[in-house]
């Protein structure tokens, strides 16, 4: 099974185009491993990220180094999906 | 498992098996109005299993919603069972319910992807795709970018490892054929709703292109009553327009190649998230969110029911 401990889910919301076209640009480095969970759709409109471990860091480098500013929308995925499992297992008993 | 869909758990997520074994105690508690309809395998031989609820008749004007065609959409499915559990409850008591269902039958496919739900159960809960093998490198189709309708056109990936690869041909997915043999042989399909999560948004075609869909201006007032019934319970705030102009431009998509099938009130759902969670809403929303979608489905089927075509 997958795990996704580390993972973030990064909250981008894209204010000038310029910031936009970045964020277009995102999806196309495959080697960031990115998850789009929104995708960039306009100005204002939130992007939310699914980012692994590993792609943390540089993700959050590049973005601030093209002043783009983010939240962290999840601290951790890994810890949701384990909230989740354990609901559905009470759930069951 | 539990022993009627009364004791059924609603506010909590279940495996495949358990909305199956749902579905079977729902049909057996009300034969008189649900049936359940085999339309296909997926590319994992898993039956495709869609529940009819009719109060008679042949071949009579019909509704059509599907939930779970992005699998990692949990709360969709689950959205489903409750749907499917309300129909049957208020198909009597309920004046609206009733009155469509003297005029329409509702067809609802609750698991619409299995191959990719079990997936996200058992090894990867993030899993969006089919299941398919096409490609050497990577597994599965973007479900929703796999319709004829605008093909392979930009707003879809041609690369087999994107979330948005919309597969070697149309129709390339059993899951996807499987219902566009059952919406051509029925023939009579007159709404059909497309459920995913998330972002809060109801949308109608096209998403291929900038024209307008002749029946925009229908469209776009059913869709402004309908997202005004469903923020009236809970304040859930929606925006809804044309796939295209809304979000982005999406090639492939469902309810495009529905609304080109002649299917006038073609809408597609992304249902909310409104606490940050996205794909991982907890359960305890699956319920507030059902209720709430489910006044705007009525604002839907109701106007469908009541202006045949």
């Amino acid at each position: 099974t997958e795990t996704f401990v580390g993972h973030q889910v990064l909250r981008v919301v894209p204010t000038t185009d310029e910031e936009l076209q970045k964020v277009q640009e995102l999806q196309d480095l495959e080697n960031l491993q990115l998850d789009f969970w929104v995708a960039p759709h306009g100005l204002g409109k939130p992007v939310d990220i699914r980012v692994p471990f590993a792609s943390l860091q540089p993700l959050k480098v590049h973005l601030e180094s093209n002043g783009i500013s983010y939240s962290i929308m999840i601290e951790d995925v890994q810890t949701l999906v384990d909230h989740e499992k354990m609901e559905m297992l009470r759930g069951r008993r | 498992l539990p022993l009627s869909t009364d004791a059924f758990d609603y506010s909590t997520y279940h495996n495949l098996d358990e909305i199956n074994a749902f579905i079977d105690l729902l049909v057996a508690e009300n034969s008189n109005l649900v049936s359940k309809l085999e339309i296909g395998r997926s590319t994992e031989n898993r039956p495709l299993y869609v529940l009819k609820f009719s109060k008679g008749g042949t071949n009579r004007p019909a509704i059509w919603i599907d939930t779970g065609i992005h699998s990692r959409e949990w709360v969709t499915q689950a959205s489903g069972v409750w749907f499917a559990k309300k129909i049957v409850q208020d198909h009597e008591n309920n004046e609206g319910l009733a009155s469509i269902l003297d005029k329409m039958d509702i067809f609802l496919e609750i698991v619409t992807n299995p191959d990719g739900f079990v997936f996200t159960h058992t090894q990867n809960r993030m899993w969006r795709k089919t299941r398919s093998k096409h490609s050497s490198i990577c597994v599965g189709v973007d479900p929703n970018r796999n319709w004829d309708a605008g093909f392979g056109a930009s707003g879809a990936s041609s690369n087999p490892c994107s979330e948005t690869y919309h597969g070697p041909y149309p129709n390339s997915e059993p899951e996807v054929k499987a219902i566009v043999d059952f919406v051509k042989s029925h023939g009579n399909i007159k709404a059909f709703i497309s459920i995913h999560s998330y972002s809060q948004l109801l949308l109608y075609p096209y998403g291929y292109t900038t024209t307008p869909v002749p029946d925009q201006k229908e469209l776009h007032e059913i869709s402004e009553r309908a997202v005004a019934a469903l923020t009236s319970l809970y304040g859930t705030k929606y925006e809804y327009g044309s796939i295209i102009t809304t979000i982005y431009k999406a090639s492939g998509a469902t309810v495009d190649w529905t609304y080109d099938q002649g299917i006038k009130y073609s809408f597609t759902f992304e249902l909310r998230d409104t606490g940050r969670y996205g794909f991982l809403l907890p359960a305890k929303q699956i319920i507030p969110t059902a209720e709430e979608t489910w006044e705007a489905l009525m604002v839907i089927m109701q106007h469908a029911a009541d202006h045949p075509y």
